[in-house]
């Protein structure tokens, strides 16, 4: 799965995540990424998130919506990121990842698997990382 | 801080080998959809483009590079959504197109359903002029490997593609 999200100079704000699925899955299995709210959700009033990960997990807890319930209620981007994450890693047993960003362009890319890749792009810094706690930075 | 992009290649298993090419996919859709907002593109523009770019890529698991399904088909799911309007677009289980990412804007844009599916899909995507391509060319051997490693008995595809609890 891939994903991304985004706000312009105007302060609008997009998702968009494309995936082939899951390994081996059975013929006709949709997974979470056409599902609004969890495969991606944007809101301008919100921010967004793109979640990539266990699709039938991400689909039970709506993981998109989820993070940004959370931001709605004061949590941090990278707060409500783990705290959706978290949840969905206890309650149904779920291993993904997500990159959100919030109106005021702060962001994150969080992850309860042992990796993701991602990579952010602002003030002319280009920020990637592969394994946890990795974040590397050079100019664009 | 505006304007801002985060992308991602999946969650899950990285092999040490692909790991390079993975990040470095990353980093140049990235840049390629920041310079579309630092030329006042809109997030909409920048986030497809990103994801165009990672289809694109046999690296990862979306558009070439997907994974398979247990027929050894490649079936394609994506969605966009629009933050200022929440009008969005999805297309799940479509087949033999380059970039799903862009016939779900086309849905967002040019119906008013919010997800076209399967054969539906497709006949949309003709209708939208959308080149149909040969499933082949969708379909890397590291995809087709890791199909047949998971038809074995017993095989557990999810944690081969997501991996043990982190």
């Amino acid at each position: 799965t891939v994903g991304a999200v985004a706000v312009d100079s105007e302060g609008n704000i997009s998702c968009a995540t494309s995936t082939g699925g899951m390994l081996n899955k059975m013929e006709g299995r949709v997974g979470d990424t056409s599902c609004i709210g969890s495969g991606g959700y944007a809101d301008n009033n919100l921010g967004a998130v793109s979640t990539t990960g266990a699709g039938e997990a991400i689909m039970k807890v709506t993981l998109a919506r989820l993070i940004l319930f959370h931001m709605e209620r004061g949590q941090s981007v990278e707060a409500a990121s783990d705290l959706g994450l978290a949840y969905m890693k206890s309650r149904v047993g779920g291993l993904g990842g997500v990159v959100t960003v919030d109106p005021q362009g702060h962001w994150a890319a969080r992850f309860s698997s042992l990796q993701m890749v991602w990579a952010a792009a602002q003030k002319d810094t280009l920020h990637y990382g592969l394994y946890t706690g990795e974040h590397f930075t050079q100019s664009i | 801080m505006l304007p801002v992009v985060v992308v991602h290649g999946g969650a899950g298993i990285v092999p040490r080998e692909r790991s390079e090419k993975s990040t470095s996919g990353v980093c140049s859709a990235a840049r390629a959809a920041y310079a579309i907002l630092q030329g006042g593109g809109s997030s909409m523009d920048a986030v497809v483009e990103a994801v165009i770019q990672l289809e694109k890529n046999p690296t990862f698991n979306a558009g070439c590079g997907s994974v398979l399904n247990a027929k050894g088909d490649v079936e394609m799911d994506a969605l966009v959504m629009d933050g200022k309007t929440l009008s969005s677009g999805a297309v799940s289980a479509v087949r033999y197109i380059a970039n799903p990412i862009q016939l779900a804007r086309l849905v967002m844009e040019e119906t008013s359903h919010a997800c076209l599916t399967a054969e539906g899909a497709n006949q949309f995507a003709q209708a939208m002029g959308v080149p149909e391509i040969p499933q082949e060319s969708l379909i890397t051997e590291y995809s087709r490997m890791r199909w047949i490693k998971n038809l074995a008995p017993g095989a557990n595809p999810v944690e081969s593609q997501m991996g043990k609890m982190g």
